[in-house]
This record gives structure tokens, C-alpha cells and sequence, in this order.
């Protein structure tokens, strides 16, 4: 049952297009 | 004598001036030319004007042009101030400038604020929010039933939307940020800090001097 538990905010914020800091790899 | 940023402000459409971008933003004038660096980098990775495109904004962000990342658009929109369908340099610093580490948090949750209010009505809804799980569950290959998702989300909103009026202000977003400060983990790039590492090859040419 965790996923019933989670913050769905906190889930979107793991997106792939939200992690900027791939902007920065060679 | 200076190296090219004369030249380069009548050739790159949209150049604004690094003195200019460090004032109104975080950086510093060697942290703005080192950004230039990597906009070029990413302003030549499908379409070689000088401009980012939203193919290459989505290249970089998920590695792959072609895949639709509801995510990696917003972030576009949000990029693209002046709404003509591209990021000019002085818009990726001035937004760059908000995932600083040194950037006020509040510019962080209202950031975070407008990239979740999809349909820019001022609130987040519950059907965005719903719309955002689908999508990040889609962009992972995760399965989770219809029902497990509307769980999620009712939790949620529930938690967030403390007026209980079916959709979340910046204020009861503020708050609930305030509670779950993780939400904003991303909005922190370490990477900015030292920025003039990653891209040095502009610092050794430059000719201007940081005032700090």
C-alpha cells in the first residue's frame, strides 16, 4: 500500500523534465 | 582588447549583455559568460540559430527530441518569456537564476506554482494534478491503477488544499511547500554554484571583471 501513502507533488517533482541538472551533463 | 562580445551581441539574436544579466540576477558576469557557453551547447543541438527550441530543451532533458514530456514543456513555457516559441539567452539566465542555490525560496515555490497551474488559471486543480500522475507514471512505465492514482491524488489535494474550495492558491501552495519543503529540491542546482568550472573555456576570454 506505500504508493496510497505518497505525496503526489513529491512524485511529479521526480520527472525527468524537471531535473535541470541534466542540462549540465557532457 | 577584448575577444568576441561585441561581435556576438549583432550576430546572436536575443544576446544580452552578461554586466546586465549578473545585475538582475544571481550570477555573477563570469557565471553569465560561463552560461553562454552551455546555451550554445544546447542552442545548436537540433537547430543551429543561436536560440533554444523547445526540441532542444527536450533533448537535453530527457535525451530524447521526439518523446512529449508534459514536464520538459512547461519548463519550456515557463523559459520562454516572451512567448515566441524560443528561449533567448537572457531569458535562460534570468531563469536559470531561480534554481541558484543563492535564489529566495519564494521565487522557488512560485516557480514550482506556475509550472503545476497547467492551464494558467492561477490555482492548481485537481484534474492537473491528476494529469501530472498520469503523465509521470507514463514518462516511467509505471502501472498503477486508476484507482490507486485517484487515492494519491484525493490524499494530496486534501492535504493541500486547505480551504477545502477544490483547488490550491499560491497561498495554500506557499504553505504546503512550507511543510513539504522535498517539493522544491529540484529547484537547486549545485551545478550553478560553480558553473564556471563546468564551462571555463569563456572565462579565460573574458573581459570583464566581476565586481565581488
Amino acid at each position: 500500500m506505500a504508493p496510497v501513502t505518497m505525496n503526489a507533488f513529491e512524485l511529479i517533482s521526480t520527472s525527468q523534465g524537471l531535473n535541470l541538472s541534466s542540462l549540465f551533463e557532457k | 582588447m577584448g575577444c568576441y562580445p561585441s561581435k556576438r551581441t549583432k550576430e546572436t539574436p536575443g544576446y544580452e549583455e552578461p554586466t546586465v544579466l549578473a545585475a538582475e540576477t544571481p550570477f555573477t558576469v563570469s557565471e553569465v559568460e560561463a552560461l553562454y557557453e552551455l546555451f550554445k551547447k544546447l542552442s545548436r543541438s537540433v537547430i543551429d540559430d543561436g536560440l533554444i527550441h523547445k526540441e532542444e530543451l527536450q533533448l537535453a532533458l530527457s535525451r530524447n527530441k521526439n518523446r512529449r514530456n508534459l514536464f520538459a514543456d512547461r519548463i519550456f513555457d515557463l523559459f520562454d518569456v516572451k512567448r515566441n516559441g524560443v528561449i533567448e539567452f537572457g531569458e535562460f539566465v534570468r531563469s536559470l537564476g531561480v534554481f541558484h542555490p543563492n535564489a529566495p525560496v519564494e521565487d522557488k515555490i512560485h516557480f514550482t506554482f506556475r509550472l503545476y497551474d497547467l492551464r494558467q488559471t492561477g490555482f492548481i486543480e485537481r484534474e492537473e494534478l491528476k494529469e501530472m500522475v498520469v503523465a509521470l507514471l507514463h514518462e516511467s512505465d509505471l502501472l498503477l491503477s486508476d484507482d490507486v492514482v485517484e487515492t494519491i491524488v484525493d490524499k494530496t489535494f486534501c492535504d493541500a488544499d486547505l480551504k477545502g474550495d477544490g483547488k490550491i492558491d499560491p497561498e495554500e501552495w506557499m504553505e504546503f511547500v512550507s511543510k513539504n519543503p522535498s517539493l522544491i529540491k529540484n529547484m537547486t542546482l549545485p551545478y550553478l554554484m560553480d558553473i564556471t568550472l563546468a564551462f571555463p573555456s569563456f572565462v579565460l576570454s573574458t573581459e570583464v571583471e566581476d565586481s565581488e
